[in-house]
């Protein structure tokens, strides 16, 4: 489906390691906080070729909402823990 | 291009496909898959071959939502497919929701994202070229597939070079300029000798890659551009005249992704379009290079990353100028991480041939990449710059 929304951005952006999954801080109460999201938008934007905003506009939902391959964008966010069996 | 980290240890690898998609022929699949793998045996000694049953390197299947690896697909459209990198398996997998296709514009073209998967299953990560196959976006069907040299860069940055092929064996141009991937002098002797200023001292102040692709020593007030495995005719030529505003002794320079070239003396650096100083320089290296310090020894922009390494004394930063801020906190480092190279460099430069050259004094030594150490070579490193860079005696 494609990503119109900031919920489906924000499973995007985890999904493809632009956004590390411990993101959402329990302590106060899940939150994302601004400058964390803000980093994800644009390092994803930069990745892309996009102008780096920052922000969710169209010209990144329509890409985020293209056919892509599953593997993760950015490796970085702790080893690929998927084995093989 | 990216590399993930890990890659096979043997060249010739083994592959099944214990799984076949429900909306096409098995002998279309398999000649689809056996095209995609060829895409990257073209280009290196790795070859492929398929096997019917038994254990094998790479594992292909057609599955459809959770399939066992806890990365479940998504039916049609979204993720098409992934693939495990070597040190996780190496295995691929499509999305059989997808309606997979061959040789046509409707649905998804199996060859086009299965040559893709397999660079996964090499070692590559994604790439930000754009037109690069590694780029994580499906483009939609292309008639005419052509590897972009960002892709060659990379599969040859694992495996090397086919060692069957003639010249440099690179032509596939989609997008990226042609690299000059010629042998460095290591492997061929100078032709020209000769004996001016460079020979008598061949210590360097620094040297890059211009946008064009030539290459270009600094020493003093002069400049000398340099060939295969020497310094060209009618050289040295004064700075002043090559890169007018440009003073001599430069400290460092390299040319950025963006084709401007950026020379470092003292605290100030100068920007310049080719030949042109780009706007008004010199500014403070402060300025315009957030946590990079003065009076360098040398600079380079990586390939592997595209981001630009600065040494100076024991120690070197790494400057993502795409960052906030550009340079971690967890730098500087020290030079030792890259083993085998002295402090104090003079000049580094990562060659077109995909190799890094660090300078100091007389000698020179030819980094590799995969080992990430000096390269243990015949006659070893360091070697001396003037017979093997600049055509000396």
């Amino acid at each position: 489906a494609p990503v119109s929304t900031t919920t489906q951005a924000e499973i995007y952006l985890s999904q493809f390691g632009y956004l590390p999954a411990s993101a959402r801080n329990p302590a106060n109460g899940g939150l994302l906080d601004a400058s964390t999201w803000i980093k994800a938008v644009q390092d994803f934007q930069s990745f892309a070729g996009l102008n780096v905003t920052g922000e969710l506009d169209d010209e990144t939902m329509q890409l985020m909402s293209k056919p892509r391959c599953g593997v993760r964008d950015k490796v970085g966010y702790g080893t690929d823990s998927r084995s093989k069996r | 291009y990216a590399l993930q980290g890990s890659r096979w240890r043997v060249k010739a690898l083994t592959y099944k496909i214990s799984k076949y998609p429900k909306r096409l022929k098995r002998s279309d699949v398999d000649t689809e898959v056996a095209k995609a793998f060829s895409v990257w045996s073209e280009f290196t000694d790795l070859t492929f071959t398929a096997k019917a049953s038994g254990p094998v390197h790479i594992e292909i299947k057609f599955v459809e939502s959770e399939h066992g690896d806890g990365d479940a697909f998504d039916g049609v459209g979204g993720t098409l497919a992934h693939a495990f990198f070597p040190v996780f398996g190496g295995d691929a997998h499509f999305d059989d929701a997808e309606l997979w296709t061959v040789n046509s514009p409707r649905g998804t073209n199996l060859f086009q994202v299965a040559a893709h998967e397999f660079g996964h299953s090499l070692g590559l990560s994604h790439s930000d070229v754009r037109s690069a196959l590694m780029a994580p976006f499906y483009r939609g069907y292309e008639p005419v597939f052509k590897l972009d040299t960002d892709d060659v860069l990379a599969i040859q940055a694992l495996y090397g070079k086919k060692s069957t092929q003639s010249g440099n064996g690179l032509n596939p141009t989609s997008g990226g300029a042609s690299p000059r991937t010629t042998t460095r002098p290591a492997f061929a002797p100078p032709r020209a000798p000769r004996d001016d200023m460079i020979c008598k001292d061949p210590k360097i102040d620094a040297l890059f890659n211009s946008a064009e692709g030539q290459t270009y020593a600094l020493k003093g007030n002069k400049y000398y551009r340099l060939t295969e495995n020497s310094v060209a005719e009618g050289y040295p030529k004064l700075i002043s005249e090559g890169w007018p505003g440009l003073p001599g002794d430069i400290d460092a320079a390299f040319t950025y992704k963006n084709g401007k070239t950026y020379f470092f003396k003292g605290t100030k650096y100068w920007r310049y379009n080719g030949r042109q100083m780009d706007g008004d320089y010199p500014k403070e290296i402060s300025e315009g290079f957030t946590g990079i310090p003065d009076h360098l020894d040398a600079a380079m922009v990586w390939g592997g990353n595209g981001k630009i390494y600065f040494y100076k004394g024991s120690k070197f930063w790494r400057f993502d100028p795409l960052k906030r801020p550009p340079v971690k906190s967890s730098y500087p480092k020290p030079i030792s991480n890259w083993e085998g190279l002295p402090n104090s460099i003079d000049a580094a430069l990562q060659y077109t041939n995909g190799y890094t050259y660090f300078f100091k004094g007389d000698k020179y030594y030819r980094f590799n990449d995969r080992t990430f150490a000096v390269d243990a070579a015949d006659p070893p490193f360091p070697r001396p710059s003037g017979h093997w860079w600049f055509g000396c005696k």
